[in-house]
């Protein structure tokens, strides 16, 4: 599904800063892998490249056979918000949309009947423990209810992939717990989960942990028993 | 140096949110205060309150035994800015600022000559492991690094009081713990820590764990041996 060969990734500036420096793997449907690894490691660069928000400076990234160079952003797009949902680490609400608007926002192009739309997106705030916040604004919430409105929009339309930036970075452990419940339980039926996280208790639910060092994988190992 | 007597904090609108329903402590100087609860407990909400950055809605706030009431706006900010660092849980830097100038913010008022605040902004992004990235843009740096720089612009003008919500929400535990040093060794030279985390090992550091839940205090204890 996912095929990652020597990717790098510099920015530019007075002094270039070179975020990946050669990142290859494989990534199979329906797995469940964690990327971990210190603060400015890469984790977030890489999960922007494979989730079609940014083209790496040099090598190949394919989703399902399909090479990112060979795609223009109209059809990045297209593909990103068919097969994938994604947690910033930021969040990125929308400021003057309500909680379930900003849920909404994956199901706005998909041709789905407004009802089911609204059903869909309630669904996927009662699952993360939100439905006494519907018509709240991002800036009214806590930080993590606010984190919490970003992972319902991530997965209200079931996409294939889901790409979770550090989804549990300002929850509490039962809170975070819940949100792990939820990944597991998509896994479970067959979405694929890809998480960056720097809490141990969020990595052990993965089957797999990439580990990440100044933008190169120091490990990539499945982890048993799971 | 702290004294809360039976706070609360209501958010007005079409169903009013209690954020805090009645809380009362005492902090004296030089304590390592860790606040911890589940998401939407009423943290922030106190720790803003506490930092003067918000009033409360009923009940009695004393700083240094001034009590917020007969404080109005100008002179809430000049006592803040003298006494006390804030790191805020969205990080909140100035996003057209560079990081350098970001952590000088509090030194701008202080009168003091503009080598030495160069020098102590540079000394506090020194301790944080940042100073690769003094003339970078927040939107520049990754989310722990941005967190960093928020930690260094609350204590470079060692205040007597530091503020920190979630100071390590975004950081791996070896970043985590360096932050947690820095705020250690700032606690053992007589400064006042108080803490909002939801992570273990941050927590107990702390000498006091003020536990919240639904806008009240359920536990507040003396935590022995540290
Ligand atoms: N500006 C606001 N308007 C309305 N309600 C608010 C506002 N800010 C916070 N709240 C509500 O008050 C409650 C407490 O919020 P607070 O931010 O203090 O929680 P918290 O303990 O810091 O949570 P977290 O751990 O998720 O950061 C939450 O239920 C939140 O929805
Ligand atoms: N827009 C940008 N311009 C320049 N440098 C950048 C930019 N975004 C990130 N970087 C740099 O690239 C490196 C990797 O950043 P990245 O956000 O991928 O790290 P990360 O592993 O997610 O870190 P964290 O755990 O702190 O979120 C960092 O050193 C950062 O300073
Ligand atoms: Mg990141
Ligand atoms: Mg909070």
């Amino acid at each position: 599904m996912i095929e990652a060969k020597d990717i790098k990734k510099i920015y530019p500036g007075i002094v270039p800063t070179v975020a990946l420096d050669g990142v290859s793997f494989v990534i199979k449907e329906g797995e469940f892998v964690a990327i971990v690894g210190p603060s400015g490691s890469g984790k977030s660069t890489l999960m922007h490249i494979m989730g079609f928000l940014d083209r790496p400076t040099s090598g190949v990234y394919k989703f399902r056979g399909k090479s990112i160079d060979e795609l223009d952003d109209d059809q990045l797009a297209r593909i990103r918000n068919k097969e994938m949902g994604f947690v910033f680490q930021s969040f990125n609400l929308l400021p003057r949309t309500t909680v379930l608007d900003n849920v909404k926002l994956p199901l706005l192009y998909s041709g789905i009947a407004r009802e089911q739309q609204d059903r869909m997106a309630r669904e996927a705030l009662e699952k993360v423990g939100l439905s006494h916040r519907l018509f709240h604004y991002p800036n009214q919430l806590s930080g993590g209810e606010q984190q919490r409105v970003a992972i319902a929009r991530a997965i209200v339309n079931h996409p294939s992939v889901i790409f979770a930036d550090e989804p549990t970075g300002n929850l509490d452990s039962k809170s975070g717990q819940q949100i792990m419940d939820i990944l597991q339980n998509l896994n479970d039926q067959g979405h694929t989960i890809i998480l960056v996280t720097h809490e141990k208790y969020t990595a052990q639910m993965a089957k797999r942990i990439i580990q990440l060092k100044d933008g190169r994988i120091v490990d990539d190992q499945i982890v048993a028993c799971r």
